[in-house]
């Protein structure tokens, strides 16, 4: 599914989803 | 409404606030989207730590997770990315600046060296092979996969022969930026779209703002 260990990470990171910094208001 | 936008204004003049004008001409939001982004920052400021314009880990963390307390290697070097200072806490300027990068008008190298100095986690200007692991094993203990130390081995290697050109054990920034080059998907997280309307859903600044964008 992944090509390589970075696309893992980014795919992976909920602490790299910043968008819920703008749906807990 | 004179009374709320004066007081607006007097409330405005604190420390930590720094002049919209000045913030979206260094970055790449407008003035509008500026006073929209200080009820956002204002809002995660106050949520556990009540000590004015400073944006605190656990409030960081809350707001990601909803949940104060939860460890998360990424949240983490996000919040030390965003502490321009280094003094522990996110002031405003700090917050808008770090935002920008994020922003979809803001230029693609912004982000790719953004993406390149969250993965090295040690700060020494290369991403180095045990960080790779290091980040994939993070989140395979966050999720509910399980790999063999050797299946993540061989994950990292191959992406090391990739990554790396030059073969010395890690990844500079050159060798980001071709890696990236080949995988745009990689930086697709480093673009929130949201960024584009964050005045439509804070429209709190329509009755604050001193300028028209």
């Amino acid at each position: 599914k992944f090509l390589n260990a970075f696309e893992f990470i980014s795919s992976m990171s909920s602490g790299f989803d910043l968008s819920n910094l703008f749906e807990s208001k | 409404n004179c009374f709320s936008l004066m007081s607006s204004r007097v409330g405005r003049r604190r420390l930590g606030y720094e002049d919209p004008t000045i913030l979206a001409s260094e970055t790449a939001f407008t003035v509008n989207e500026v006073e929209a982004l200080y009820d956002l920052f204002k809002k995660l400021c106050s949520s556990i730590i009540k000590d004015g314009l400073l944006l605190h880990k656990e409030e960081f963390q809350l707001a990601l997770f909803q949940s104060s307390s939860k460890q998360n290697l990424f949240a983490d070097r996000v919040f030390d990315l965003f502490d321009i200072k280094r003094n522990g806490v996110i002031e405003f300027g700090e917050f808008v600046r770090s935002l920008s990068i994020f922003h979809p008008n803001a230029s693609e190298a912004e982000k790719i060296s953004f993406a390149f100095r969250l993965y090295d986690l040690r700060q020494t200007g290369y991403i180095e092979r045990d960080e790779v692991k290091e980040m994939v094993s993070a989140l395979l203990s966050e999720s509910d996969l399980e790999l063999s130390d050797d299946v993540i081995e061989s994950i990292v290697d191959k992406t090391m022969v990739e990554a790396d050109l030059k073969g010395d054990g890690k990844i500079d920034q050159e060798e980001w930026k071709e890696f990236v080059a080949k995988h745009p998907s990689l930086i697709k997280n480093m673009t929130l779209p949201y960024l584009k309307d964050i005045t439509i859903q804070f429209p709190s600044f329509v009755l604050n703002t001193e300028v028209q964008d």
